[in-house]
């Protein structure tokens, strides 16, 4: 997956994540793709969750998982949810909840309730690097106010770190992948140098739904794996969608 | 870009979506909060039935290919619906009113539920 927010120069936040899934399990030869993407993308679908005849939030997911892993409260926060793979990961969480251990919080249930229940940016941040978890993940979270931005590292039991946007600092956008923002990513899975490498050239002043696109478009970025494209604003209330496809040449991952 | 790994110039003028890589636009559905949770998935679940069974026999398939005995996933029908009391509310309901809608065993749809949690190995 890839996922990223930004700040344009007028202080407006854009929120945007590729959708991959399907790694190892089962490539179809014939057709040069992996069988459980293609199978995922006739069940993508927008959801828009209301109650009293009004929206709660949207979300973009598969029909059938009733958990969220991209989502948008309007008017208040953006959430994208990203695998971070780990050996001590969910399988640990899943073999421990079933023997009676429940503690921790099923991921996507986590974030489902997140963005049913938190008021602000700042409520679902609390949650989501405090609650105890199931599965290692990163959480990428856009407020709806200049510099409400953070990737949020967490192990099953604790969180890593929260990294934030700061425009003063001239870090305008921040970007997730599956690695560490920290450590370098696999060379064999380099999406973020030229993801970043996108966002730089497009600039800060040039943002919009348009120019995200256009980077989540760029193999690698773009992959065998991508089943979704989706682009929120915040401030606008608006939630896009698109099924992906990538045709030969494409990275596998 | 015809060799590995096939990374390329960014790309522009993409949006709005069309060409190759564009495979089509994403329904909307509505999910009324107000209904019982066993009720609110039902409609859509209508819709994707088929695909929904695709992928589900798809895990199966791969379980059996893990474990070629087919105990996994006899142990995943037997097991897992006995778990979904234990999940928080209201998503034990939800996960319910799916399995009925899309008429697949109650533990497979729970393993499509939890297959996150599971694959951060």
């Amino acid at each position: 997956c890839t996922s990223v927010v930004a700040e344009d120069s007028s202080g407006k936040l854009y929120h945007a994540r590729n959708l991959d899934f399907g790694l190892f399990l089962g490539w179809d030869v014939k057709n040069s793709s992996w069988m459980i993407t293609e199978l995922l993308r006739p069940l993508v679908v927008n959801v828009n969750f209301v109650r009293n005849n009004k929206t709660v939030f949207m979300s973009t997911s598969f029909a059938g998982y009733v958990g969220m892993l991209t989502g948008m409260k309007p008017g208040i926060f953006t959430l994208t949810m990203n695998e971070r793979f780990s050996l001590d990961g969910g399988y640990i969480g899943v073999i421990e909840w079933i023997l009676g251990d429940r503690d921790g919080s099923w991921m996507s249930f986590l974030t489902r309730s997140v963005l049913e229940n938190a008021t602000s940016y700042d409520e679902a941040k609390a949650l989501l690097s405090k609650t105890q978890i199931l599965a290692p993940a990163y959480f990428i979270l856009g407020g709806n106010k200049s510099g409400d931005a953070c990737v949020i590292t967490r192990s099953r039991k604790s969180c890593l770190d929260i990294w934030e946007l700061d425009t003063k600092d001239d870090r305008w956008y921040v970007l997730e992948t599956n690695y560490d923002h920290w450590k370098p990513p696999l060379p064999i899975d380099n999406r973020r140098d030229p993801a970043k490498k996108c966002m730089n050239r497009t600039g800060q002043k040039n943002i919009s739904f348009t120019t995200m696109y256009d980077v989540l478009s760029t193999k690698p970025v773009l992959n065998k794996l991508t089943t979704y494209t989706a682009l929120m604003s915040v401030s606008d209330g608006k939630l896009e969608a698109y099924l992906r496809d990538c045709p030969d040449p494409c990275v596998p991952w | 870009q015809d060799v590995p790994p096939y990374t390329e110039d960014c790309r522009s003028g993409t949006y709005p979506p069309s060409g190759p890589t564009y495979k089509g636009p994403v329904p909307w559905y509505t999910v009324n909060l107000d209904q019982a949770p066993y009720e609110r998935w039902q409609s859509m679940i209508k819709d994707k039935k088929e695909p929904l069974n695709d992928v589900i026999q798809h895990i199966k398939k791969l379980a059996n290919f893990v474990i070629p005995s087919g105990k996994l996933i006899v142990l995943v029908d037997a097991l897992l619906p006995g778990l979904i009391g234990k999940l928080p509310y209201p998503f034990g309901e939800e996960i319910k009113g799916v399995a009925d809608a899309a008429e697949t065993p109650l533990g497979e749809i729970l393993l499509f539920n939890i297959f996150y949690e599971v694959f951060t190995v």
